[in-house]
C-alpha cells in the first residue's frame, strides 16, 4: 500500500552497487 | 511538530537562516514519522517546496545555496514511500525541479540531484519514467540553450567523487531502461561525441569501488548493444 517505506533508499543501493543494471 | 505547522512555516516570508533550519527539521520530521505524517504534510507541503525551489531566482534571490540543497534532501525524504513517490510524479513540475537541480556549481545538491533521477529513471511504471527524465533533460538544455548532456558533462569534470558517479549512474539509468537498441546506441554516441569520451579516459584512472562500478556497467552494456548490432 502507500505507506510502504524506503523505496528511495532500495533504489539508490540498488544503483550504486551496480544490482539495479543487471540484465534479466 | 505537525505537518501543518511546517506547512504555515513554509508560507511565512523566512530569510534565508530561518528557512535552512525550518527546512532541516522538516526534513528529520519527513525522514523519521510514519507515512501518515508525510500524507499530512501532503500535496499542499510539495507545492509549497516546488515553489521555494523554483521560484529561487525571482522570490527569493537572497536563497543560498544550502537552502537550495536542503530543499531538494527535503524531496528525497518525501519521495521515501509509496505516498510520496506517486505524488511527485503526478506532479508535471517534479521531475523538471530535480532537473533543474542538475547543478555543477552546487556539487552535493548535484549529486542528490543525479542519483534521484537515476532511481526514478529505473522505476518500474506504465509511463516509461526515463523517458519524462530525459525529456525534461532536453527541455531545461533548450532553455538555456546549451547541449543537453552539458551539465551532466560539467559535472563529471568536478573533483568530486561522488559526483562523477553519480552523473555516471544517471547515464547508465538513462540508457539501461531504453527499450530500443537504436535508443541505446544513439544517447551512448551523443554523450561520447560531446566529451565523455575524454572524460573516460581521465575517471578510468581514479580509484574509486563507486565509479568503478558505474564504468563498468557503462562499459558492459555498451560492449552488449555492439553485439546486438
Amino acid at each position: 500500500g502507500d505507506d510502504e517505506t524506503g523505496i528511495m533508499d532500495g533504489l539508490l543501493e540498488a544503483l550504486q552497487s551496480g544490482a539495479a543494471f543487471k540484465r534479466k | 511538530k505537525s505537518a501543518v505547522m511546517y506547512i504555515q512555516e513554509l508560507k511565512s516570508d523566512y530569510r534565508d537562516t530561518q528557512l535552512l533550519s525550518c527546512l532541516e527539521s522538516l526534513r528529520v520530521s519527513l525522514n523519521n514519522n510514519p507515512v501518515s505524517w508525510v500524507q499530512n504534510f501532503g500535496a499542499e507541503g510539495l507545492a509549497l517546496l516546488r515553489n521555494l525551489k523554483k521560484e529561487e531566482k525571482d522570490e527569493y534571490p537572497m536563497m543560498g545555496v544550502k537552502c537550495q540543497h536542503e530543499i531538494i534532501r527535503c524531496l528525497k525524504a518525501f519521495m521515501n514511500n509509496k505516498y510520496g513517490l506517486k505524488s511527485m510524479l503526478e506532479s508535471v513540475e517534479g521531475i523538471p525541479l530535480l532537473v533543474r537541480a542538475i547543478n555543477p556549481v552546487v556539487p552535493a545538491m548535484m549529486v542528490d540531484a543525479v542519483k534521484l533521477l537515476s532511481a526514478i529513471s529505473i522505476l518500474e511504471h506504465p509511463e516509461n519514467l526515463h523517458e519524462r527524465v530525459l525529456e525534461a533533460i532536453t527541455e531545461e538544455a533548450e532553455k538555456r540553450d546549451i547541449e543537453r548532456f552539458q551539465p551532466l558533462l560539467a559535472g563529471m569534470n568536478k573533483n568530486s567523487i561522488a559526483l562523477k558517479a553519480g552523473c555516471m549512474q544517471l547515464i547508465n539509468a538513462l540508457i539501461s531502461r531504453g527499450e530500443e537498441l537504436d535508443f541505446r546506441i544513439h544517447i551512448r554516441s551523443e554523450l561520447l561525441r560531446v566529451g565523455l569520451r575524454d572524460l573516460l579516459r581521465e575517471v578510468r584512472t581514479i580509484e574509486s569501488e563507486e565509479l568503478k562500478v558505474q564504468v563498468t556497467v557503462f562499459d558492459e552494456q555498451a560492449e552488449d548493444d555492439s553485439e546486438d548490432l
